[in-house]
């Protein structure tokens, strides 16, 4: 889970 | 955040509140797969165990209440007060292969061994074929109502829309991952015969009937 990747998506 | 997905976002939006609006509407689930829905609510639950560990902004937070409440809502009233209105026996896609399939999948592809990533990895695979027993039941009835037709392609271009989002942030920030981006493109290839009715027909006022 990277800041703001794709994990930080909808 | 860029254009893509915020687009993105509002077509998952109101893909889901033109579901709930048809429903209301004529009082009736007929045409939708209760098997899709439930693998939604998997999906979307899965997705989201982060919810309360990992705190990214209002918006996020908001929008992931918004989606599992969502489709928890419209499993639950399927299952209540609209259960007379759709028929089991169309919504025959066999869905303990998309949950198998998807689990492999995880087990296999993920970026790292650990209870959340997993079921994220999970959540992602699964979404790309949760559209399957929705499909395969309009193959088999061979037509839609309209407004079924625009929570389909709503529902679509929201994944559709993330794979341009990735393929920008790749050109922009260098950013990138493979598990979604294929995962994506799965579900839009699988989309590929219900966009190309959408487009011929239904954009044209015509009613959604497979040729």
């Amino acid at each position: 889970a990277v800041k703001g990747g794709a994990h930080d998506e909808l | 955040m860029n254009v893509f997905r915020l687009v993105a976002d509002l077509m998952h939006l109101a893909s889901i509140l033109i579901l709930l609006l048809k429903i209301r509407k004529t009082r009736s689930a007929a045409g939708i797969s209760f098997k899709s829905q439930l693998l939604y609510l998997i999906v979307f639950v899965t997705r989201y165990l982060d919810l309360f560990t990992h705190w990214v902004s209002l918006y996020n937070t908001a929008m992931k209440v918004f989606f599992i409440a969502s489709s928890g809502y419209i499993v639950y009233q399927m299952q209540r007060r609209y259960r007379a209105t759709w028929d089991p026996a169309l919504d025959t896609f066999r869905i303990e292969f998309l949950l198998g399939g998807a689990a492999v999948m995880s087990l296999i592809f993920h970026t790292k061994f650990t209870f959340l990533e997993l079921f994220w990895t999970y959540s992602i695979w699964l979404e790309a074929v949760a559209i399957l027993p929705q499909l395969f039941q309009m193959s088999r009835t061979g037509e839609a109502e309209t407004i079924t037709a625009h929570y389909l392609f709503a529902l679509g271009a929201y994944r559709g829309l993330y794979v341009v989002n990735w393929i920008y942030r790749y050109a922009t920030e260098g950013y990138w991952e493979w598990i979604p981006f294929l995962a994506g493109m799965v579900q839009t290839v699988l989309y590929a015969d219900f966009f190309y009715v959408y487009f011929s027909r239904v954009m044209r006022g015509k009613k959604f009937e497979l040729p």
